[in-house]
């Protein structure tokens, strides 16, 4: 736990905008069972941190794991770690693999 | 891999 795998990337972005500004699909028990960026939009702070990438597949959130968490419970975490004004980024664990 | 297959698209979210 914790260990880095090779492909992936750590991923801080400040909150540089009033949203984060990415879309994301799956999770357990789904097609895709880990979060992947389908989008991100113009103006939030994902695309003004410029490192996250569409088909990306997120595998952690301020090093708390999406493994095995459902989509909507994956999406609330994130958008949790987005909103708590205990930290002015995000840190995202993500890796091209898929 | 077809047991993969079963499995149900996931719903998109904005963030």
């Amino acid at each position: 736990p914790g260990l880095l795998e090779p492909t992936s990337t750590l991923v801080r972005v400040a909150k540089s905008a009033s949203t984060l500004g990415i879309a994301i699909e799956g999770g357990a028990n789904t097609r895709q069972p880990l979060p992947r960026i389908v989008t991100i939009q113009r103006g939030g702070s994902a695309h003004n941190c410029g490192q996250l990438k569409v088909g990306q597949v997120i595998l952690e959130v301020n090093g708390n794991s999406l493994k095995g968490r459902e989509h909507k419970d994956a999406a609330r975490l994130i958008a949790e770690a987005f909103k708590t004004k205990e930290r002015d980024y995000v840190d995202f664990l993500v890796t091209d693999f898929n | 891999r077809e047991k993969r297959l079963t499995l149900p698209p996931s719903e998109i979210t904005l963030l």
